[in-house]
């Protein structure tokens, strides 16, 4: 484990702390994307299949729980919670799973490095995390009026994408066969998408405003 | 792939 793996690992599981305080202190989902939330669930629960089958480490089991619970929990509160689901704003959060959820199935069908279902359910975890902020980024392009902790929370999705692709340019040239061009080039696809959103978010940390997304 | 080093990243 290099040092960029480690605190994007630890970016990663701050992102999603952000998000769990928001709700769970404020018992306010307001800006959060259900879909995103949603599609990072289906995530995670097709790529930690290997749970079952392979142990790798202790850290990595437990990672890998963590992300698993506590995604399906944000989910739970966003739906069920009889004050969070209140602020939840379903008009504005209009994205269709099926438009990214199908196309990304059918690519992991098409291009993936061995055809089975452990490895076809692994690259479609890839690509649907690539695209799976699109909601959330739709949805604060939208709302326009955007809180801190949802700010810091797509700041630190970005950043954890950014360091892994420095932890995959560490690796390439420590390791030897590191080369994966399906991860990296998802990855890199993922990491462009915050691109936009990073430009606002350092001008308005520049300026010391509020962050706003223009319409 | 699975079984190679990509795995032990989340």
């Amino acid at each position: 484990m290099n040092i960029f793996r480690l605190a994007g690992d630890m970016t990663h599981l701050a992102s999603v702390l952000v998000l769990l305080l928001k709700i769970h202190t404020i018992k306010s989902c307001a800006g959060i994307s259900l879909k995103t939330q949603e599609l990072y669930a289906l995530v995670f629960a097709t790529r930690y299949l290997d749970l079952f089958t392979d142990y790798i480490s202790l850290y990595n089991t437990l990672m890998k729980l963590i992300f698993l619970v506590s995604s399906f929990s944000i989910v739970w509160y966003i739906r069920h919670h009889k004050i969070v689901r209140r602020s939840y704003d379903k008009d504005q959060d209009t994205f269709r799973h099926y438009f990214l959820v199908l196309p990304c199935f059918l690519l992991a069908l098409v291009i993936n490095e061995k055809f089975t279902v452990k490895e076809i359910m692994w690259t479609f975890s890839l690509y649907l995390e690539a695209v799976a902020i699109l909601p959330q980024l739709v949805l604060l392009q939208r709302t326009r009026n955007i809180d801190n902790l949802t700010g810091q929370y797509v700041f630190l999705l970005g950043a954890y994408r950014s360091l892994y692709i420095l932890n995959w340019i560490y690796r390439y040239f420590t390791e030897p066969h590191y080369v994966h061009w399906i991860t990296w080039i998802s990855g890199l696809v993922q990491t462009l998408l915050y691109a936009d959103f990073f430009y606002y978010y350092f001008q308005s940390w520049k300026n010391n405003v509020k962050l706003e997304l223009p319409a | 792939s699975v079984n190679d080093d990509v795995h032990d990243e989340l």
